[in-house]
């Protein structure tokens, strides 16, 4: 059946696993070896969330927070950048009619990644801070089924933490554009893989062939606020090789959200 | 009024920024702080269909209308907000994140986010060793009317000042700073409850850095004057 325009949200099913411990390479991860979670070392992940998530949702660490128990988690700095990089999988069904496209979209990731699509790799670069949105619409596979796997690396200076402690560690991490807060500071103890992971919202957007990105939005007012104006600027793209003859349609209304009430 | 279509054509294989014609509200219920009236939202959805497609793409968000102005205080060298032309006492907390491990799921933002208004704040400042926070963040304090004072990813103690001494040039990659903070913009500018945009914590970013960030984060004229400019705009019929 083929997919309906809209965002399709994928936080379920994904597995994990360090990259040291997986022989296969990201094109055979998603074509003739895709992973199953009762199988070695993959485990159930954590995404949105960091590799700590995941090593702690299987047990495999302590709760950092508790107690000093963070001080028997192995240290980035100790454990090599290595340690901290993982692959994350998952599956997804997207079937596309005539003149559809998809994009898949990662809201953020810490700190790089390869994302390997059906047999098809795609970098992600650097930046703990930045949205990553790729068409895929031509490497989907064609029975609807499709792989995907996600080689996240850490930051690039993790930094060291030092015996002493102290505010951002040895400071390396500021060498990235990255949260600083994960080598510790007087109120936190450092985070052992400094957040290294898919940590925001990883989707689907399925559009016809116009899509919009990052419409704005703003106000502004007169006569004492009696009266306003909505101006509203929109990126309008034409993925289509034909001149697209649109319609551009812009509604304001005074709904309030599910169950929320103004009082 | 608050409903408008416009036909377009968009050439193939084309990027294209288009500003659609602004709509007209009379006395638009206003978006408030917690504690000084209600936190009115509209919902705005934007749509485009294609001629023998249909719809194409679709988008909604919530929105407010409020005006918020902020300067420093000559006497006091403090930070004074005015929110809709009315001064506001900022009452107000740091905020790092929700969870170090950054699972930071909507109901958890909801509950953390309800606690600070039910604190009585009406701000929270984002500090810069963090991250940028997330839509849902931004959401719900649109919702409970805090305002979000959020900061860029500088520190003093990693980016010029600390012990010993760390490195005040920032990141290794500067470009990299900007394409990030300029798409984090991009994600988070629509949120009523964004309130004030600040290079980092305790330190200002590298010239170069600081520089851009302040050119392309400076108010429009149009915007800066709009409300006292009653002329400048047809008068209501």
């Amino acid at each position: 059946m083929a997919a309906v325009i809209g965002k399709k949200v994928l936080d379920e099913e994904w597995l994990a696993a360090r990259s040291t411990e997986v022989d296969l390479s990201g094109i055979e991860l998603t074509t003739t070896h895709p992973p199953t979670s009762d199988q070695a070392p993959w485990m159930e992940a954590v995404v949105p969330g960091t590799v700590l998530a995941t090593l702690l949702k299987n047990k495999l660490v302590p709760d950092p927070f508790y107690g000093l128990e963070n001080e028997s988690i192995l240290d980035i700095a100790d454990s090599g950048r290595e340690y901290y990089t993982f692959w994350f999988f998952t599956t997804f069904e997207c079937k596309l009619s005539t003149d559809q496209h998809v994009d898949l979209n990662f809201h953020a990731i810490n700190y790089s990644a390869e994302v390997y699509l059906n047999g098809h790799k795609k970098v992600l670069p650097k930046g703990m801070f930045r949205r990553h949105s790729i068409d895929i619409t031509d490497i989907l596979n064609s029975d609807g089924e499709n792989l995907l796997a996600v080689l996240v690396y850490p930051p690039d200076h993790p930094g060291r933490i030092p015996p002493e402690g102290g505010q951002g560690g040895d400071h390396e991490i500021g060498k990235d554009v990255a949260a600083q807060y994960v080598e510790g500071w007087d109120w936190m103890a450092p985070i052992r893989d400094r957040n290294t992971g898919i940590w925001d919202e990883v989707s689907l957007s399925v559009t016809g062939p116009v899509k919009m990105v990052d419409p704005h939005l703003v106000s502004s007012f007169f006569d004492d606020y009696k009266r306003a104006y909505l101006h509203t600027t929109v990126e309008l793209v034409n993925q289509s090789n034909s001149v697209a003859e649109c319609s551009l349609n812009i509604q304001v209304g005074a709904e309030q959200e599910g169950d929320i009430f103004l009082v | 009024e608050h409903l408008q279509t416009q036909h377009l054509y968009i050439p193939a294989g084309s990027h294209v920024q288009h500003t659609l014609p602004e709509l007209f509200f009379y006395k638009p219920d206003l978006w408030w702080p917690n504690g000084m009236g209600k936190q009115y939202l509209y919902n705005v959805e934007i749509t485009v269909d294609v001629k023998d497609y249909g719809e194409s793409d679709s988008w909604s968000q919530h929105f407010g209308f409020r005006k918020i102005e902020s300067y420093i205080d000559s006497s006091t060298g403090g930070r004074l907000f005015k929110v809709n032309g009315q001064p506001i006492f900022i009452r107000g907390g740091n905020w790092i994140l929700s969870d170090g491990l950054l699972r930071l799921s909507k109901k958890r933002y909801e509950t953390d986010i309800k606690f600070h208004a039910d604190m009585n704040f009406n701000m929270m400042r984002c500090w810069g060793g963090g991250i940028a926070e997330r839509p849902e963040f931004y959401h719900y304090c649109d919702i409970y009317g805090l305002l979000v004072w959020q900061e860029f990813w500088i520190t003093g103690d990693c980016d010029g000042r600390g012990v010993p001494v760390s490195n005040p040039d920032g990141p290794l990659d500067h470009d990299l700073f900007l394409l990030c903070a300029r798409d984090t913009v991009k994600l988070l500018r629509n949120h009523p409850s964004l309130a004030l945009w600040v290079g980092g914590n305790e330190q200002v970013p590298p010239d170069d850095i600081n520089t851009a960030l302040k050119k392309d984060l400076e108010l429009h004229p149009y915007y800066e004057t709009s409300t006292n400019c009653k002329h400048s705009k047809e008068e209501i019929s």
